[in-house]
């Protein structure tokens, strides 16, 4: 007989750490510094703090070979997290605050917590955590992972007086310094390049120092959260905001009815039911939707307050216009007749049958104006009346289909994006290669399965580049990527364009540099090394490239003619 | 302030399918069909059952273009699932029943239900799973997926008459034939490439049938379920060891004590704590632990049964030699001292402070016998008769690292491996590529992190070997990967050696088929397509390539000498 088991989600990322990042001693301490570095630049970034960011590796016992225990400290000066919030950060997977449609680099609840995992199997030592939210108090714990239970366990939780706000995380962990070095430099100097408002600092386990200091001043302006795109919105997002849209019909007991009192400003007197509506008609715009529910089922049943608290509803009948309830007086079901020309009776199917599909369209979604939502609907070929909550699942399926069809719909609102913008980017790359041809561009944004993305490209050539052959710099949400590029999208199409079209075949000295910022980048692996090939990001950094690869091709021409011209 | 949540792990691979490799329509309509097809493998793997495995593609309206709807259905003969477990098996993510430590194709729970997940969100339609486990009766459920909550929704369950056993599974998706097509025959291709004793037929969305007959009527030992391999162990796995290898002091209540008169033999006589003691030393082969616990107590406490039913055991200090009980007559707390040289103190030292470390080696570990685990101990700097129990954290943490750092370990058990082997791979190496050269290599079996793993490599040249340059034909415990090639352990093995020392420089005829077998293979992402660069793997690797390169070299030599003597 086969015995089947549920695991926890931690148990699943323990027993398969290789999706995370975690594989071997120098793969691992990589991962660990880039998952907390990220977590302190996206504290500061979410509150607009200029970050401080101080990444700390120290060999336990600087004399044995590695893989060997090293001490990794990240140290920053964000908001910190809240006491109540810290042992569920750090010792639960899945458990985070970046779930909501944002710009941010962290995005799974997973990879400070997999750091600590790692550390707590190779060496057996809990994590230090202390953080300070109001710059006079600091909260230190010390933590272990229950692995099978996916929750933490506090094993020291002491407090201290500060001075600054903050976060710092320091973990015990087998690693390979000989050889992630060179990586772990990497990722932090190019992690300067990208953010360039941000002040880092490295002590490494030699002994050595890095440090790169802020090169601006101003913060970009901090992502928002958004109402998704709709191009591309699966079925299930979809179903999930009807739900939200729709309404449970309250229960009509003492306590609902003393708020429709008071809502009314009726609070003692016992109206007549006329008295009732005529006050309720007035008050209307300023009633909530549970008070104008009550109001609206009240008017079917022409009672007032005494007589309502006598009978409970029992069912709602919308399109049969019935309403049934039990009168306690009578110890009887009964029965009323619903106008459908009344007001109240659109009232009570917007709240049960959810709003019409143009309605529904407008608000649930970015940038979607009411003249959009109508041709959509004609598109899709339903009535711009539909009520959202009477779809059948064929029609659901149907309308996620259009939304992937449409063309009209206006790009998304990059308002929850934070790019860095070409002239940051071509002062960079100017500055890092210092090359003969620079050309830089930014795509206006684009959408895939309602997730905003914008793409932001450059390609450098000849000058002070030393490198032979075609160098690619990958970057998602101001993340530096240097694992797998074998299978990352950026590859792929870079390796799919016949740059002897562009004049550069061979081994150029050529650089590019990629960009992808989105509200969810769709990584392939959960240790973000490398972005899935969605179709729209495919068809963005394709445009991309070739509109920058034909100035490549213009400048390789020029000088091919200097050239000649030289020699005649 | 930050909000925080906690997501369910279906939650989290909806958010994150390009994780599952469910990243676009044609990848999504690949995958699906893979996570089936391996299912209907394992399941007949497991039982020895030659299995038939019937693949079908449908669109849904043929005359749309891609992507669009398909209706994917793959059937088994194998032994279906218990109605018990149908529901949670597809509708719930990280429940299975591989998650032994047994070679099987599938690993994290997860394959099935992300399939059923994807075609939900795409097309709102429901899985139907049709199983019998007797060959008399079919279950037939129709489920959805309550994604937030990560549990099954029934919609159906009907019964049926039928006359042979198996599994079928179908469900509605988006795909995009036009590109995953001929992705999907390799994939099929392949697969009975390496499972020559599967019968496996494919009908395709254009109306072709595809039919792989089996080339073998036998088949391969069924893997067993094995201890772990002392080599690389890590902290989390050793510390459940002992938890599992410890004990709880058993309550001693009316129904304990009821049970050890029974094993005694003493059912209704009432004897005096002499003569149990008597009785209890003539038995005490037979004896259960528990049993023997409490007759350990009784000889300490120098009470019979009438005595013993009128105390509770408050505690057990067994380093202090004290045993503490309360005395419900006395309605007071006591306590006796312990004899240390009694064996009945040595009976709850092993219950409480678990097995020696020799004892613990020798029966957690495979193949790790007696004078190894002394002689490991030594290495280790530990007593061998030093107590898993009583170590501290910091001794664990060296005890894993000692197991990593130990050379004489004898290689792993392979019993728990099902490789193909040399004789079968050479055949079907020869049949298919008909090459002019051709060796191949099954290195004995070795270890990471416990887990024991067997490399199986081939090399051909020249004959019919159409591509030009290094083609890579990747396997991992019978599945063929053929995604993601750039980011996996063999591409970068193959890529780091200098083919021209071997004389196959340039774009050679050559062909490297690799298949590695593990009870945990160290996938990089959950679609299960490329592998991680654990070290002991890469090394295995490595070495077998060396190895057949160097026949390869010998032969482009000779074939060199012969065409050089032509020409004179
Ligand atoms: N330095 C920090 N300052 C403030 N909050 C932090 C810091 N580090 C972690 N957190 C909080 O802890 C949560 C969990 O972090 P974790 O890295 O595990 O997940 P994440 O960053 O949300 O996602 P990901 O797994 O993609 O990194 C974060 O969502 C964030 O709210
Ligand atoms: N065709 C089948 N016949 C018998 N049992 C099956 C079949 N398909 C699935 N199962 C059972 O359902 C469980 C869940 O399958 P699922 O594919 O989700 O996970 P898995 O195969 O265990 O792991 P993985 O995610 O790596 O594929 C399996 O563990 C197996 O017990
Ligand atoms: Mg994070
Ligand atoms: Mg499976």
């Amino acid at each position: 007989k086969e015995k089947f088991n549920q695991i926890s989600p931690s148990e699943f990322f323990y027993r398969n750490r290789d999706l995370a990042g975690f594989s071997n001693p120098s793969r691992s301490l990589y991962t660990a510094v880039r998952e907390f570095v990220e977590n302190g630049l996206d504290a500061c970034d979410s509150k607009g703090i200029l970050p401080d960011i101080h990444l700390t590796i120290k060999a336990v016992d600087q004399e044995k070979p590695d893989p060997k225990p090293y001490i990794l400290t990240v140290k920053d000066n964000g908001p910190g997290i809240e006491t109540k919030h810290v042992p569920l950060a750090f010792g639960t997977v899945l458990y985070g605050s970046k779930f909501g449609l944002k710009q941010a680099r962290g995005m799974f609840g997973l990879g400070a917590t997999m750091a600590i995992l790692y550390g707590q199997i190779t060496t057996n030592k809990p994590v230090t955590v202390k953080s300070s939210t109001d710059g006079k108090t600091m909260e230190i714990f010390e933590l272990l992972l229950d692995i099978q239970k996916n929750k933490p366990v506090i094993l020291k939780h002491t407090t201290k007086d500060v001075s600054k706000k903050g976060l710092s995380v320091s973990i015990c962990l087998e690693g390979d310094y000989s050889k992630a070095g060179s990586k772990i430099r990497d990722y932090v100097y190019q992690t300067s390049l990208i953010t360039p408002y941000a002040s880092i600092t490295f002590d490494d386990p030699k002994g050595e120092k890095y440090s790169y200091p802020r090169m601006i001043n101003t913060m970009p302006k901090p992502p928002t959260i958004i109402r998704p795109h709709p191009y591309g919105t699966d079925v299930e997002t979809i179903r999930r905001m009807i739900v939200d849209s729709q309404f449970e019909i309250p229960t009509i007991d003492d306590i609902m009815i003393e708020k429709v009192r008071k809502d009314l400003g009726l609070s003692k007197k016992n109206l007549s039911f006329t008295a009732i509506m005529e006050k309720a008609k007035k008050k209307w715009k300023t009633l909530s939707r549970q008070v104008r529910v009550v109001i609206a089922l009240m008017s079917f049943l022409k009672m007032d307050f005494e007589k309502l608290s006598k009978i409970r509803i029992e069912d709602l009948d919308v399109p049969n216009k019935k309403l049934f309830y039990w009168d306690f007086g009578d110890s009887t079901s009964k029965s009323v007749e619903m106008d459908p020309e009344s007001q109240y009776y659109k009232q009570l199917t917007n709240t049960t049958q959810g709003e019409t599909l143009t309605a529904f369209l407008t608000k649930k979604f970015q940038r979607v104006g009411p003249s959009t939502a109508i041709k959509f609907a004609e598109f899709a070929g339903f009535k711009p009346e539909k009520r959202i909550g009477t779809m059948t699942n064929q029609e659901l399926a149907h309308l996620s289909d259009s939304l992937q069809k449409f063309d009209d719909f206006m790009g998304p609102d990059s308002s929850c994006l934070a790019p860095l913008g070409e002239a940051p980017l071509e002062k960079g790359m100017t500055k890092f290669f210092k090359p003969d041809f620079l050309t830089v561009l930014q795509r206006s944004a684009s959408a895939y399965s309602g997730f905003p993305f914008i793409v932001e490209m450059g390609i450098a050539y000849g000058g002070e580049i030393s490198t032979r052959g075609i160098k690619v710099y990958r970057y998602a949400n101001r993340i530096p990527l240097l694992y797998d590029e074998g299978s990352d999208v950026v590859m792929k199409v870079v390796n799919e364009i016949d740059w002897s079209r562009y004049k550069a075949k061979g081994d150029p000295p050529l650089v590019i540099v990629s960009h992808i910022c989105s509200t969810r980048i769709p990584y392939k692996t959960a240790g973000k090394e490398n972005v899935a090939d969605r179709p729209e990001i495919e068809r963005e950094l394709k445009l991309a490239i070739q509109f920058m690869a034909r100035k490549l091709s213009v400048f390789m021409n020029k000088r091919g003619q200097a050239e000649a011209a030289k020699k005649r």
